[in-house]
């Protein structure tokens, strides 16, 4: 495993450790999209099909518990919760997650490496996860003061991919064979939906000002 | 497979 995937990881687990720590030390989900984490929550359970079937190593299973488990008690969290689930901002969490759902299945029907159920949910997922952040971004955008947690949640999410795509340069060069178009183009398309984010978010922090989206 | 060495990712 090289740096950048450690560190991607990393991020990653990071995102779920802030945003976490808002739910369950602060008792607030204010500014979160229940939406994006829904589609998180059937990302990880797609992929990880094969949790217990084919292992790689011990640190792999252990991360996809980690991710699994936390998605979903995210959602328990935002959804059952008797304090938390007031704070959850309803109203401005519009998207129509599900009609990203359908598109993403078909197309993993047409585009996939091999056409058999897992490997089809495989592709299913990476679809799925590129576009899964929309309602999370759209919600940012409705909200008035975005807290740091807030913040600082989606600023990690989107480290995390543009290290995977360093990951996957790494990989290319020192591995052979390693040519893999869906989660290439997947994840090139995923982490372009954070360049407005990110621009938003360095402004802020370098002119020291609250981090607010245009409309 | 071309992928089985891809999937150890998360």
């Amino acid at each position: 495993m090289n740096a950048f995937r450690l560190a991607g990881d990393m991020t990653h687990l990071l995102s779920v450790v802030v945003l976490l720590l808002k739910i369950h030390t602060i008792k607030s989900c204010a500014g979160i999209s229940l939406k994006t984490q829904e589609l998180y929550a059937l990302v990880f359970a797609a992929r990880y099909l094969d949790l217990f079937i084919h292992f790689i190593s011990l640190y792999n299973t252990v991360m996809k518990l980690v991710f699994l488990a936390s998605s979903f008690s995210i959602v328990w969290y935002m959804r059952r919760h008797k304090i938390v689930r007031r704070t959850y901002d309803k109203d401005h969490d519009t998207f129509r997650h599900h009609f990203l759902v359908l598109p993403c299945l078909a197309l993993a029907l047409l585009i996939n490496e091999r056409f058999t159920f897992r490997e089809v949910m495989w592709a299913f997922s990476i679809y799925l996860e590129a576009v899964a952040i929309l309602p999370q971004l759209v919600l940012l955008q409705r909200t008035r003061n975005i807290d740091n947690l807030t913040g600082q949640y989606v600023f990690f999410l989107g480290a995390y991919r543009v290290l995977y795509i360093l990951n996957w340069i790494y990989r290319y060069f020192t591995e052979p064979h390693f040519v893999h178009w869906i989660s290439w183009v997947a994840g090139i398309v995923q982490t372009l939906l954070y360049a407005d984010f990110f621009y938003y978010y360095i402004m802020s922090w370098k002119n020291n000002v609250k981090l607010e989206l245009p409309a | 497979s071309s992928g089985t060495n891809f999937k150890d990712e998360l």
